[in-house]
């Protein structure tokens, strides 16, 4: 999971089309 | 009617329309615009000025590029119903696994089959543009691909429908519900064949589609035999490559 932070933290944040 | 035991007409358009706006909405470049910059080709002299880089410069050019554009493919699956339903270890193992896959197919819609060029940074280059990275058979497999994935002709809407399938493939090593990742991708599929069956395809075409996994399979694993060839030599250009792009190829 630490290895993967980068990708965790892009799936974890809101897409601009989620407002 | 029903195309299966679960799956009726309207699931089928509903998901397409999903991952279709999915695919659109997250394409680094629109149709229109890459079609606007046909004729913006590298010249001669820039060709041979890129020639003329250096290994690390060019590896760490690619990787910036490449880079950015995993993170649309980031994007594509988020928006892919279905897909931020898995539990996040899963999400993880099918992006590390198939967005360089996804990318492939993306690429040729980059590519120009009349001069044999691709798209990047801005203008169109030709393979021997790519001379300094010092892996021409990478290279050229990459354009070969390009070439054979553009006879294929795909739609935006079949090429959406294949790169989420990829994307959800259930046989990637060490899913947790890989049983789960298998229901969206035969919906995708199915989604897939009804869409070639409406645009007057046939199976014909979806057979030459999945004949290319094997192709785009090994240029993954030669970009990734590449890498680690590239990391011995250059161990800190390596280290400083975007740290998406380590999280993605490292091991």
């Amino acid at each position: 999971t630490e290895r993967h932070k980068i990708l965790h933290r892009l799936l974890q944040d809101s897409s601009p089309a989620d407002g | 009617g029903a195309l299966s035991d679960d799956c009726s007409l309207l699931d089928i358009e509903r998901i397409t329309q999903n991952v279709v706006k999915s695919h659109i909405e997250t394409c680094q470049y629109s149709t229109e615009e890459l079609k606007r910059l046909t004729w913006n080709l590298y010249t001669p002299e820039e060709t041979r000025s890129f020639q003329l880089k250096s290994a690390e410069w060019m590896w760490q050019q690619c990787a910036v590029h490449i880079t950015n554009a995993i993170q649309y493919v980031v994007e594509f699956a988020k928006r892919i119903s279905g897909f931020m339903d898995l539990c996040q270890n899963d999400q993880i193992i099918l992006l590390k696994a198939g967005c360089l896959e996804v990318l492939l197919i993306r690429m040729c819609r980059a590519y120009n089959s009349t001069n044999n060029t691709l798209f990047f940074n801005g203008k169109f280059a030709s393979p021997q543009f790519f001379k300094a990275l010092g892996c021409d058979d990478l290279v050229n497999a990459i354009f070969e691909l390009a070439k054979s994935l553009c006879r294929l002709q795909l739609s935006e809407e079949e090429m959406a429908l294949f790169s989420a399938a990829i994307l959800l493939s259930p046989d990637r090593p060490w899913l947790t519900e890989s049983q789960q990742v298998q229901k969206l991708q035969e919906k995708i599929y199915l989604a897939l064949q009804h869409s070639l069956h409406m645009g007057g395809g046939s199976q014909e075409k979806l057979d030459k589609m999945a004949s290319k996994l094997p192709q785009m399979k090994s240029i993954c694993n030669l970009h990734i035999d590449k890498l680690e060839f590239f990391r011995l030599l250059h161990p800190e250009t390596a280290f400083s490559f975007p740290p998406l792009y380590r999280e993605v190829f490292g091991s």
